[in-house]
């Protein structure tokens, strides 16, 4: 059936952080319902960071975070 | 730090403020700028001398959406501002999200401290993962000396200390949620949710996630005091009331509710209480129990009067418990008082502690 859009926003918000702030590479996100291995890594590796249950999945505590107001620049790496 | 740990190779470094938000009078961006930038020099051998024109090592703008570096801004909340690290041309430069509310205060995003952050970017500083450092990535206001240890260290790491000043306190780290040691402020039920207060933080339990989420108190209510005394829910009227000193705030949900704060003696109690240890409110009997040093108040929320006789000792009337209370919650019947580092599950039935457990078993310890 057609995609809850709140599910599809939590999808999309998720993708579009990852890849600014885990440099999650553009195109390998995989697809709402089966994220890809880069995808569920890249999750893990922020809920590492943000001290989170480290599940790999998006969970309402990981999405919250994702809402929150921060900074731009990455958690990861160099920002140039 | 950044890979290669950018830093400036010399300590005197200049800035120059390029534009001004029209959020805020110009001298009190120019006062935020300063203050953020005295917050590291504190610290380090570096300083700061402002520029007026021409280039500067650290040029500060207000833009938004894209704003001429290919890193484009979203529009209100979301991303507030960035920096580059330390380097020729666009290294050091600091950029603010002129779509955000600039403000001094709790209202909106504080300039000061969003520009403390960002300008331990243009010096070399990356996230940490400390939630009560100055350098953690999510926004919340604090008051009070902005740097943690782990800013300091990480900043001395890159410049050494500052040799003219003394060595400064830092902000203390995050409550650890296991420290067997670990006491509670206060503890209240929210809707099936169970928050623990400690310090300028909280813990968020949910019943169906095992791990509880901590939360500085500011970034979801600025307006509360960063230190909260007792706090509880009356759920027939779906409202949690927080007690910091002699005044008290209403929750509705994650909501201040407006008219907010008042006076705690608004609910009878004397002048000289000056605050509240614990309060846990009784579904079954309507009353509020409201604990201060060695005696508690039974306050009636039907007719939002204080029950007559009161106050009574704690320890007659709940045998077996400790004199005093930290924090208090009710659930099927049991109160759960937590003092130091014990927690008593009571039977509000038989009167009598049926288990004594450790404190911080509530947190998944």
């Amino acid at each position: 059936g057609p995609v809850p859009s709140e599910d599809l926003d939590d999808w999309l918000l998720a993708e579009k952080y990852l890849r600014h702030f885990y440099d999650l590479p553009v195109g390998l996100q995989g697809r709402r319902g089966e994220p890809s291995g880069h995808f569920t890594a890249k999750i893990k590796e922020m809920q590492r960071f943000f001290k989170l249950k480290v599940t790999g999945n998006l969970d309402e505590n990981t999405l919250d975070l994702m809402k929150e107001p921060r900074c731009g620049v990455p958690d990861v790496g160099e920002y140039n | 730090h950044f890979p290669r740990d950018l830093k400036w190779q010399t300590n005197d470094v200049t800035f120059r403020i390029v534009n001004y938000t029209p959020d805020l009078e110009k001298s009190d961006v120019d006062r935020a700028i300063r203050r953020a930038l005295n917050v590291w020099s504190d610290v380090t051998p570096l300083t700061f001398k402002k520029l007026h024109k021409g280039i500067a090592d650290i040029m500060i703008s207000f833009g938004s959406r894209e704003h001429g570096d290919h890193n484009p801004f979203d529009g209100p909340d979301g991303l507030l501002a960035h920096a580059y690290p330390p380097g020729e041309g666009i290294g050091g430069d600091t950029h603010f999200d002129e779509d955000e509310h600039w403000s001094k205060d709790s209202s909106t995003y504080n300039l000061f401290i969003v520009a403390a952050h960002e300008l331990g970017h243009a010096l070399g500083m990356s996230h940490s993962t400390e939630p009560s450092a100055l350098m953690y990535p999510v926004y919340s206001y604090s008051t009070g000396y902005p740097l943690s240890e782990d800013d300091v260290e990480g900043i001395q790491a890159l410049y050494g200390p500052n040799p003219n000043s003394r060595k400064v306190k830092p902000k203390p780290d995050a409550p650890d949620k296991c420290d067997p040691m670990l006491t509670f402020d206060a503890a209240t039920e929210l809707r099936g949710e169970t928050l623990v207060f400690k310090d300028r933080f909280y813990w968020r339990l949910h019943p169906q996630i095992p791990e509880p989420e901590q939360v500085l108190i500011k970034s979801t209510w600025p307006s509360i005091p960063n230190k909260v005394d007792a706090a509880y829910e009356n759920p027939e009227k779906d409202l949690v009331i927080i007690f910091s000193g002699i005044k008290m705030w209403a929750l509705n949900g994650y909501n201040l509710v407006d008219g907010y704060p008042k006076y705690i003696h608004r609910l009878g109690l004397p002048k000289s209480i000056r605050k509240i240890d614990a309060a846990v409110h009784i579904g079954d009997t309507g009353k509020t129990l409201l604990f201060t040093d060695e005696e508690y108040w039974s306050y009636d929320e039907a007719t939002g009067t204080m029950d007559r006789g009161y106050p009574r000792s704690i320890e007659k009337d709940f045998p077996g418990m400790n004199d005093e209370v930290d924090a208090a919650v009710y659930h099927y019947g049991f109160l759960y008082f937590f003092h130091e580092h014990v927690q008593y599950e009571y039977s509000y039935n038989s009167r009598k502690v049926m288990r004594i457990l450790r404190t911080n078993s509530i947190l998944n310890c």
